[in-house]
Formats: C-alpha cells, structure tokens, sequence
C-alpha cells in the first residue's frame, strides 16, 4: 500500500513529502507511517521529510519487486489487445510474455510484438518463463475455464474483467475488476457527497 | 464505500451478512458498521444482521445512484470500444451514452449500437443526454486535450486509462486507472508479504 502511495506521488513528480503531508493524502496517521517505514530501515530527514523515489526502489527492493514479472494474457479480443499494447506492460516490473487465444484466425497473428498462441501452449509457455500472473479477457462462459488453465499452468495470481464469478482455487489468488466499481466511486467523489 | 463492500457481497451471491462478518471483511470495527448504518436508517436483526440487497438498494437510493448515470467514451480503438460493448455498461447506473473519435475511418461506423461521432460533437452529446461521466481511451498525446473538452462540455468526473498526467481544472474530477497498480497490488497479495 505504501508503494502505491508512493508511486503515485511519483506519477505527479513529487520528489520529497514530509510524513505529515503523506499521512494527509493518504489518510494514516503520521506517526504510523514513521514507524512503518522506520522498520523498513528508512529514516526521514526532520523538517524535510522522505525522498520519494529513493523510498520507493527501497521497498521494491525489499518486497522483490524490482525483478520482472511475466504476465500471460488470455483473449486476445479488444480489451486483451488494448492490455498488450500498453506501453507500461512492455518493460519494467510487469511485462506481457505471452498471448493466447482460442480463435484459429487470431492464433498465429502478430500483436504487440509477440505471436498468439492456442491456449494449449500456455502451460509450456508458463514453465519457460516462469510467469507467475494473468490476465483473462476472455468472454464470460470462458472465464472459468481459462482460470483453471492459468490455475493448472502454475499462475499465482489472476486479474479477471470477465463479468463472471470465478471459482478460486488454493494457490492461484485471483482479483475480478469491473469498470462499474470504479466508474462508481468516481461518480461518489464528484457529487461530493460525504456518505462511506 | 459501504455500496463497495455491499457490492462484492452481490457479486458473490450473499445474502445476508452480519456486522462482525462485514468487519471482519472489510477491515472495519463492528460498532462503526452498526452506527454508520443506523444513521442511514438501517438496523440489522440481532443474531441474523443485514439482508445485503435491501441494504444496498437503500443505500444507493440515498446517494441517488439508483438513477442512470449517462457515461461518453472518448478514443474508440481497442480499449475505448471493449468499454463500449462491456455488458455492464449499456443499462443499470451506467450506460455509454455517445462514442467520440477523431479518426474518419471509426467516425459514423457503429460499436455496441451507437454510432461513433467526431469530437465536435461531443458538447452536444453531453448537452442532450446529461452525460456527467467520461472515459478517455485516446493514446497518451491526446489524454490532456480530451479531457478539457470533456470539462469544456460539463463533465464532472473522468476515468482516464492514458498513460498521461492530467492536469485537472476545477469541477471535472479526473482519476488516471494503471493496470500495472492493479497487478502491484495482486502480485503482493500472492505473494503473500505482509508488508503493507
Ligand atoms: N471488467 C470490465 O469492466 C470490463 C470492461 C470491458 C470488457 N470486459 C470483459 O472483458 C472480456 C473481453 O472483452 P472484449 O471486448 O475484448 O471481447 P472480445 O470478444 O473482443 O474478445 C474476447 C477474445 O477471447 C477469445 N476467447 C474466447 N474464448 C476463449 C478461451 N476459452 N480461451 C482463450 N481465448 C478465448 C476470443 O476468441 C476473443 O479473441 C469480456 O468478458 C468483456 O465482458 C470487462
Ligand atoms: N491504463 C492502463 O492500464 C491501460 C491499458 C491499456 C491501454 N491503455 C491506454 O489506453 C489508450 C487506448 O488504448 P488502445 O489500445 O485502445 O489504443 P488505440 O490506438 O487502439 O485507440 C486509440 C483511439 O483513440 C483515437 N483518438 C486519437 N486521438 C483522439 C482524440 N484527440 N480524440 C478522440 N479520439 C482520439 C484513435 O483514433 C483511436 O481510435 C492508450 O493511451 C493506451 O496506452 C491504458
């Protein structure tokens, strides 16, 4: 949660933030948060505060996130293609090391540089790189299936925009994400109403 | 937030929900539960609790979610156009009411039963519909001049999936959605660090 703190301080460019002024914007008390990251071994300076990006690389470090992690991505549709193409998803931390589809027309076609694979190969693809997250953007029905697979394959954890409920199984946590919980939120911040 | 607890517990079929299981849940105390739902004039039935649907509905009525929230898409290729045909998004709170893009070759073709109009039009569109939600799905370059012709035009709040900093003017919220935050957060969980 501190790295998503972080990291959107870094997205704005924010270079140093008092413990005062982070415990404002992300709602923790102060003291918490100078303990919390007094723990990690990080110590701010009085009257200025923690340099952003320093703190940042040191709790990725620490939480073994400065490896890359391979992501498979299954349905190769409008949303799997838009998910692929993402420029943030090409290097850094997360990066797209496979697509797979079951539609014979999209298998063997070109997207974002990688060549779609049959859903058959996943598993193959998975032990050879050692991808441990999924994206499923497949249509409903298929959801669960292709949970299983990713599940089978030896993924660990599953970002899910199909609108179905998926069955989780022990080692493969998986996250269902619907635009409507967000579009919702969003709608609750500008009316400006103060209901939880 | 509490329509957000509620809503997963919908998703997942519940039906009914005792405050100890939505602390325990949602990371909240019990008493806080209780007092915040009884100043809504909800009262649990002790030993069984809360009927979660009868709630929710309640709830959104109080917060006028229960009408329909008019949402534009801006930037029709890949993503703009999964968003259009998600299922979720063409009846309940929030229906894509207009699709906008500057290529001619998608302006006047149809996606998910709406013609795809020029930006030029977008004012109107917002105008005659009420339309007060956006979604930007143009390519980064184009992220800043979208969304002041959307706060031009009245919107007053914004999804933006650009990976663009936007700077945002009075009376238009705008909250910028990076999938790689998401797969942070779901990587850690798997993980299974206990780092905040
Ligand atoms: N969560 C959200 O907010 C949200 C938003 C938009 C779209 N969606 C959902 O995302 C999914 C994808 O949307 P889209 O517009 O890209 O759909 P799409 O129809 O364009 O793409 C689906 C792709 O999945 C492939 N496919 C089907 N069954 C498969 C299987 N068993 N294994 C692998 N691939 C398979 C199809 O061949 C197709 O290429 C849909 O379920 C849609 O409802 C969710
Ligand atoms: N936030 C994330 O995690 C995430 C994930 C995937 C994609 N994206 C981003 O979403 C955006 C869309 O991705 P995509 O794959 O659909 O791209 P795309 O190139 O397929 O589509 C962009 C569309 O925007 C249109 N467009 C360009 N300038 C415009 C303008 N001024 N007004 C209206 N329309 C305009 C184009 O004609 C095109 O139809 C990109 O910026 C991409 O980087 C973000």
């Amino acid at each position: 949660m501190y790295l998503r703190c972080l990291r959107k301080l870094q997205t704005e460019g924010v270079e140093r933030i008092s413990s005062n002024a982070m415990a404002q914007r992300f709602h923790l008390s102060s003291s918490q948060i100078r303990k919390d990251l007094a723990a990690f071994g990080e110590f701010g300076i009085r009257g200025v505060g923690y340099e952003v990006d320093a703190l940042a690389n040191h709790l990725r470090e620490l939480m073994g996130l400065d490896r890359t992690h391979g992501v498979v991505v299954v349905g190769v549709g409008n949303l799997g293609t838009a998910l692929s193409r993402f420029p943030g998803l090409q290097r850094d931390t997360f990066r797209v090391v496979g697509l797979f589809d079951t539609d014979p027309a999209k298998v063997g076609s070109e997207v974002a540089g990688h060549v779609v694979r049959p859903t058959e190969e996943l598993a193959d693809v998975v032990a050879e790189t050692g991808a441990r997250l999924g994206i499923l953007a497949v249509p409903a029905p298929a959801a669960q299936a292709s949970y299983d697979l990713l599940a089978d394959a030896g993924v660990t954890a599953v970002l899910n925009f199909a609108p179905a409920q998926i069955k989780e199984r022990a080692g493969t946590s998986v996250r269902s994400i619907d635009i409507r919980v967000v579009l919702e939120e969003l709608a609750h911040r500008s009316i400006a109403l103060d209901v939880p």
